[in-house]
């Protein structure tokens, strides 16, 4: 797995994600990355990259909507001008 | 166990 610290140089993340928990994918995998947006300008995420952490918190047994109102709320809070992602290739929860 | 894994439903998507 790969530890990615995203800025926040844009005003959106710019990611769309599917999965969760009781879901066929049990972690949140990204399926777009917009250009323009944060996750586009840092480079180093990837479609297909599976999300295993946001900021040390696990995102493994979470659903869908909790997963992704996890990721919000890294990106909206001004404790920090980064979100930190653990991501892998690997659909490592299958 | 991969017939139940087939059973799961797809999940929705969001636009971060």
């Amino acid at each position: 797995s790969t530890l990615v610290r995203v800025a926040k140089s844009a005003s959106t993340l710019g990611i769309a994600i599917e999965g969760g928990a009781n879901t066929r994918q049990p972690l949140p995998r990204i399926v777009t990355i917009q250009r323009g947006g944060s996750a586009h300008n840092c480079g180093q995420l990837r479609v297909g990259q599976v999300i295993l952490e946001v900021n040390g918190v696990s995102l493994r047994g979470r659903e869908h909507r909790d997963a992704a109102r996890i990721i919000a709320e890294a990106f909206k809070t001004k404790e920090r001008d980064h979100v930190d992602f653990l991501v892998t290739e690997f659909n490592v929860a299958l | 166990v991969r017939e139940k894994r087939l059973t799961l439903p797809p999940s929705e998507i969001t636009m971060l």
